[in-house]
């Protein structure tokens, strides 16, 4: 599967998804 | 000594192998199997694997005495609710965990040995209308259970004495969770898949649900069964026990899905169909091998990563198979 497809990725998607998320 | 067997052959990667029977394990006291598992069990400073078979009114933990011979330790009889599964703990060692109910699970019990009163016993650790449960590395025990009015998942930290030393509420999806996995590599993440068809992501640290992913109309029902972090991307093997035959693909079996957390997209990587002119029932995933029971009663087994049955077990004389 191509990087487009699936939109940027990045290596610290939990430590982002998890800054961002509500508690 | 399996293992040693298969090494020459890795290099060009698996190749198509047929099931051979190792050993056989006969109970003439108990009523019909119910399910199967394996438990690291230590005792006399010794660790060693063993394997618990249960029926709907009792679970027995089974030693290795010789080769192809297996002697029974004990017995535990749980008599007032039927035995609906064993629940795995990996990496668990001395626990076995069990779910009980009707049709659906109604508590959860842990069997073991204290060797403060040198006696097995068992304690229940969960009631409530449970309509998922999966055991994680570290003696972690996840749920989720359901009333009319909401939806809890609960992960309960287990003690060595079978006890509950710690409780962690985690939030849940509007939907109802029908299944978990644990995140290879990734401690503390935990994914779902929903009524609804998506996969969800949870921080176990912290309880917050970290991202909804919709698994597309294609397939429905998707059940999740493990999850691998890799790259930044999280690629989670689904099984879809409900799919119809197709014309392209057959009956599908198991399917790896990469989803990108960070956008909430996702793309097939992966599918594996049962053999021509099968029905395929449950299945379950071991690192990059899948394995179910078809309708016919036979096992049949797959390379996940290339897509391929590589073994099909017919039924032996004595029956079905059940996994």
């Amino acid at each position: 599967c191509s990087e487009s497809a699936l939109g940027p990725i990045s290596l610290n998607w939990f430590e982002e998804l998890s800054a961002e998320a509500p508690p | 000594d399996v293992a040693e067997q298969l090494t020459p052959v890795l290099p060009d990667g698996p190749r198509d192998e047929s099931l051979q029977l190792v050993s056989e394990l006969k109970d003439c006291s108990c009523s019909g199997a119910v399910d199967v598992s394996t438990v690291w069990w230590e005792a006399a400073g010794c660790r060693e694997l063993r394997v618990v078979t249960a029926s709907e009114s009792a679970l027995s933990l089974w030693e290795p005495l010789a080769p192809d011979c297996w002697g029974k330790v004990y017995t535990w009889h749980l008599r007032e609710i039927p035995v609906i599964q064993i629940v795995p703990l990996p990496d668990t060692c001395n626990l076995v965990c069990v779910a009980l109910g009707e049709l659906e699970i109604g508590e959860i019990r842990l069997l073991l040995y204290s060797s403060e009163t040198d006696s097995f016993k068992h304690s229940l650790v969960k009631t409530g209308n449970i309509k998922a449960v999966v055991g994680l590395k570290d003696r972690r025990l996840v749920s989720s259970s359901r009333t009319v009015q909401e939806q809890q998942v609960e992960m309960v930290l287990l003690s060595e004495t079978g006890g509950s030393k710690d409780r962690q509420t985690l939030m849940p999806p509007e939907e109802t969770v029908t299944a978990f996995a644990e995140v290879e590599g990734m401690r503390e993440a935990l994914v779902g898949t929903t009524a609804g068809n998506s996969v969800v992501v949870w921080n176990l640290k912290t309880g917050q649900l970290l991202r909804k992913m919709h698994v597309g109309y294609s397939y429905s029902a998707s059940i999740c069964h493990r999850a691998y972090s890799d790259s930044g991307l999280l690629f989670v093997v689904l099984s879809h026990p409900h799919a119809k035959e197709s014309e392209s693909c057959g009956s599908l079996a198991f399917r790896v899905v990469a989803f990108n957390p960070s956008t909430g997209r996702s793309a097939g990587v992966m599918f594996s169909c049962l053999p021509p002119g099968r029905a395929g029932r449950r299945g379950d995933v071991w690192d990059t091998a899948g394995a179910a029971v078809l309708t016919s009663g036979a096992v049949a087994v797959w390379d996940l990563l290339r897509g391929r049955c590589t073994a099909e077990l017919p039924p032996g004389p004595a029956g079905r198979w059940a996994l």
